[in-house]
């Protein structure tokens, strides 16, 4: 999980723009 | 009533592609054939027009640190243009991801897979999905950027110094066979979701559920191809065709980038890329 964490939130969050 | 669920499919994906990505097809064919009312791209052909267009290029993500100084105009190498150019462009590539991550959690069903099998899917789709819609921005001459603001020429890029000027030259020539099946934005959507939904992605822990997903969008764009391509004979085994060669594309892309970091000094990958890449084949 670790190994793909910007992936992870993207997934996670629902349409706020996120921090990339 | 079944091919009732599957046009419903059909136009659910298409209305989510166009709002998820910001430039389509429709809207690109239009700028590269000089059809829009609005200005013509700006031309990139060379360092000078680059280092002019520069100002074009739309980088909302770009760190401070990135953006030109007053004292721009003192004397840069050809090497430091580049290799801001290059930043630039995977901060978009960045930004990129992300639309293609809203848009396959709009798949029904998607986000009530399990996440680690989202994160994998997309780990292992979204440069497929991302070479596939840069397809509908080039021609045989160049390609749009910066949301249709900027055209690039083909020369230029073939002309960088290695291993950049051989970043985008196989794209275009898949691109300008892909081209020829003449999708349109709403066929685009449907087999983008059918790259998403590939259950043959390593480490997928549970493939039913993906592979259940996957059956009904393809009978969708199946269903979508005859009736938007009457004329066009086997056009749906076409398409399917062009995902062996994008796996391959994606397999040099990676290996091309992993020779940049190893002879780029100065090249930082983006984190989100980095995650993509690494580990990917």
């Amino acid at each position: 999980k670790e190994k793909h964490k910007i992936l992870h939130r993207l997934l996670q969050n629902s349409t706020s723009p996120v921090d990339l | 009533p079944e091919s009732a669920d599957l046009r419903a499919l059909a136009k659910h994906l298409y209305e989510s592609y166009l709002k998820y990505f910001p430039l389509t097809k429709a809207k690109a064919r239009a700028i590269l054939s000089g059809k829009t009312s609005g200005s013509a791209p700006f031309v990139i052909h060379d360092m000078k027009s680059l280092t002019e267009g520069e100002q074009f290029i739309n980088c909302r993500q770009m760190p401070v640190m990135e953006q030109r100084s007053e004292f721009g105009h003192v004397q840069e190498s050809a090497s430091e243009v580049e290799l801001r150019f290059f930043h630039r462009w995977q901060y978009r590539s960045a930004e990129a991801v992300r639309e293609v991550t809203e848009f396959a959690k709009s798949i029904p069903g998607f986000v009530s897979l399990d996440l680690n099998d989202q994160v994998t899917l997309l780990k292992y789709g979204v440069i497929e999905v991302l070479i596939i819609m840069t397809a509908s921005l080039m021609n045989k001459d160049g390609m749009l950027i910066s949301y249709g603001q900027i055209f690039m020429t083909r020369e230029f890029l073939k002309s960088l110094r290695k291993p950049f000027c051989e970043m985008m030259e196989p794209k275009f020539e898949f691109a300008i066979k892909f081209n020829m099946l003449e999708l349109d934005d709403s066929d685009m959507a449907l087999f983008l979701a059918v790259i998403i939904l590939s259950g043959d992605r390593p480490g997928l822990l549970n493939v039913k559920p993906i592979e259940d997903l996957q059956e009904t969008v393809l009978q969708t764009l199946e269903l979508q191809l005859k009736m938007n391509h009457p004329d066009s004979l086997q056009l749906f085994a076409k398409v399917l065709q062009k995902m062996t060669d994008l796996r391959q594309l994606v397999n040099d892309h990676v290996h091309l980038i992993q020779l940049l970091k190893k002879t780029e000094v100065d090249m930082c990958l983006h984190p989100l890329l980095q995650e993509i890449m690494k580990d990917l084949y």
